[in-house]
């Protein structure tokens, strides 16, 4: 099964993405993460430390894939979970979807793409243009992370619009939205009665999570230590269980932009 | 003199960007605005409404650029500033980078491109692939809009990185920082420390400029009902009395992503 994890930068994708990781982890499952995101910080808190990017890897080994091993760029993280790093485009220069392609590319050719049960890919979803969209080529799947917020949704409306622009030529479905790092739902409400999808889960501004970053470790493995935080890691295991159950998913029937601004913004 | 206004989205880049048209107008200048973001709101706050996308009149009239005429796609905003909106690649297809040339292209054919003092592009920050760096490719100052965090500080150094290149083939400066919304510069202080380069302002959270969204004006057709509001006019005049001045600008060392983690982030 293969993910792909979505929404606007800064949003929280990774974070949530490496616990979902965890989650699924501990349901037994065999989990890869690739990060997608010129930010390259996507399996930070499973790794604890920022690996190297594949065209870091490449550029090192002048592009000779038969010179790459797989231990060059799957890191092993916590719980299990093994971690690639795609990274972005040169700033200023090359395509985001070039880089997504390579790293899908390079894995296939190490034997690396089929032997997971589940690859989940962490994805910026600001543009969502042909480039950042690959990764929805491989996904059974789309999660769209969200908070409460115009600028989340208005991504998230983008990213629904790339599912079902997908959705007519590869088996993919939208499993629906995760929202983060807010209590209100106001306007989560609002754009799932005129956009229909599952609201997978809603976690609130949590300070252990922001710290989980600073430590660069999951909140699995800091309820190792502390327990009264598995409350937390429940969030995750609840998201993973559903995804593992093979939801039906929908083809999104997102919103027209100029719909959007009515119902969201306080123009 | 040509200008481009780039920074993480959500940052504050088309409320400032408006302000330093009409400030700009303010000083005499014929001014043109193009907005070059998927969320298309770019020039709002000039026009007070969704001004149609240079790729949706295109289509509407099949890609005939002879059947278009000036008043087609450039709208007339307030102070005398010209508005077009180039929008973004279709959702999960398509080119950022197509769009901004086809936008030009057709200004050109419109004899629209050259006729300005000032044209001022509005561009999305958070990937500054090839595509969305292509308005660097006219520009004779870049301009980054960042808050004192991570997210917008890491993307602004992806910017610097994207004009580091394009000045080696380009007449390209990087006039300097714009801080928004946000009263604290530490950060900003420790990022032009290892990557020098000029900050022309830094503005903090002003309730009514969050409110000048919401009513579709700039603060300056605002500061003419509420002349109290002059001060906020003031940090937008010497934004633009800055730029006149022709600076010398500079050729940003950007920073390692490694170093900068290291330098901004809690980690
Ligand atoms: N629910 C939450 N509560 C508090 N902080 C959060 C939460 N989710 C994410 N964060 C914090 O938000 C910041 C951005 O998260 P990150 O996962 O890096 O975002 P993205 O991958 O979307 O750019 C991090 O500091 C992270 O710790
Ligand atoms: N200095 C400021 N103080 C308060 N609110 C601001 C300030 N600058 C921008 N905003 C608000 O931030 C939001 C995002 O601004 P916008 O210009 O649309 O960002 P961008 O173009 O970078 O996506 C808007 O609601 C705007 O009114
Ligand atoms: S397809 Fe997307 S990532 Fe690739 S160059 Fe164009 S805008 Fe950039
Ligand atoms: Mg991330
Ligand atoms: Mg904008």
């Amino acid at each position: 099964m293969k993910l792909a994890v979505y929404g606007k930068g800064g949003i929280g994708k990774s974070t949530t993405s490496c616990n979902i990781s965890v989650a699924l982890a501990k349901r037994g499952k065999k989990v890869l993460q690739i990060g997608c995101d010129p930010k390259h910080d996507s399996t930070f808190t499973l790794t604890g430390f920022l690996i190297p990017t594949i065209i870091d890897t490449l550029q090192a080994k002048d592009y000779h894939y038969e010179d790459v091993w797989p231990e060059d760029v799957i890191y092993k993280g916590y719980g299990g979970v093994d971690c690639v790093e795609a990274g972005g485009p040169p700033a200023g220069a090359g395509c985001g979807g070039y880089v997504v392609g390579e790293t899908v590319k390079l894995l296939k050719e190490l034997n690396a793409f089929d032997e997971y049960d589940v690859i989940l890919f962490d994805v910026l979803g600001d543009v969502v243009c042909g480039g950042f969209a690959a990764p929805l080529n491989y996904a059974d799947y789309c999660m769209i992370v969200t908070d409460n917020g115009f600028d989340a949704l208005f991504a998230a409306n983008r990213i629904a619009a790339s599912v079902r622009e997908k959705a007519r030529t590869h088996p993919l479905r939208l499993a629906g939205l995760i929202g983060n790092r807010t209590s209100k739902r106001d306007l989560i409400e609002k754009y799932v009665e005129s956009v229909p999808m599952p609201v997978l889960e809603v976690l609130p501004l949590i300070e252990d999570i922001r710290v989980s970053r600073v430590k660069g470790k999951t909140l699995f493995e800091m309820a190792e230590k502390d327990p009264s935080l598995n409350y937390v890691c429940d969030y995750y295991l609840n998201i993973a269980d559903q995804i593992l159950a093979r939801p039906e998913g929908v083809v999104p029937n997102d919103s027209p932009d100029r719909d959007l601004f009515a119902l969201l913004s306080d123009f």
